[in-house]
């Protein structure tokens, strides 16, 4: 069900994926504000089929020179490609304290045993600012196998990032900075280096009371 | 620096793009 609904391919499908804020030491979901989130663990045919975007609409969000996202597009395979539009949820009620851990956590999964290399670039502009490179092992569990990359810190630039977005009166104010901000995140098989995942997440500030919100959609080249 | 970007908004992108899905 997941084929055509989410973000994977028969090689490498993302479970969840999410950014976060917490209090430690009360590891609770309570003390938890989730800026970013996105689960698939439970993927139904009643959902609906991914829209499309032409990749070329936001070659200059991401690095354009080597190893950016049209090189990687040409590369292929067209179907590893995504585009993942974040209304992102700052309302929290966590006071930032020391003590608060920012985190970045994410879970894949295979048919296949690899070991998977995860880069993720965050771009101002169009440049890149900052990149995390991480290697994850499969572990094998209920069939398939595994890779989960727990509780992965988050950058200075990103807490300063957010710090700085929160500090603006006006939600339009955010959303014309968020304009400018992206990240690129490129999941390749480390043995081989064929490219399983390219996902290119866009950001806008949440006005729901709900939590955060998103769009997936299918980069193409018609 | 780069010269300037064209808007999204003044993009060809779904209409989706710009409505915030409600929650579920």
């Amino acid at each position: 069900a997941w084929q055509g609904r989410s973000i994977g391919t028969p090689k490498l499908r993302l479970v969840e994926f999410m950014a976060f804020m917490e209090q430690q030491g009360e590891p609770d979901a309570y003390n938890k504000h989730l800026y970013v989130h996105i689960s698939q663990s439970n993927p139904s045919y009643s959902d609906a089929l991914l829209e499309s975007v032409d990749v070329r609409q936001i070659y200059d969000k991401f690095p354009e020179k080597k190893g950016g996202l049209k090189e990687l597009y040409e590369k292929g395979p067209p179907n590893a490609f995504f585009l993942v539009k974040f209304w992102a949820d700052l309302n929290t009620s966590i006071q930032d304290e020391p003590g608060i851990f920012y985190g970045v956590s994410s879970q894949y999964e295979s048919s296949e045993n690899m070991t998977i290399t995860c880069s993720s670039k965050v771009c101002s502009f169009g440049k890149q600012v900052v990149e995390k490179v991480e290697t994850e092992y499969a572990r094998f569990e209920n069939g398939r196998f595994l890779y989960r990359i727990h509780r992965s810190p988050m950058c200075e630039y990103l807490i300063n990032f957010i710090h700085k977005l929160k500090q603006l009166p006006e939600k339009y104010m955010m959303n014309s900075v968020l304009e400018n901000f992206t990240i690129l995140q490129v999941v390749t098989n480390r043995d081989t280096q064929e490219l399983l995942l390219c996902i290119a997440y866009v950001f806008e500030v949440s006005t729901s009371e709900h939590g955060a919100q998103h769009h997936i959609y299918r980069l193409v080249k018609d | 620096g780069k010269p300037d970007q064209v808007p999204m908004r003044n993009r060809q992108l779904p209409p989706s793009f710009w409505e915030e899905p409600r929650p579920s």
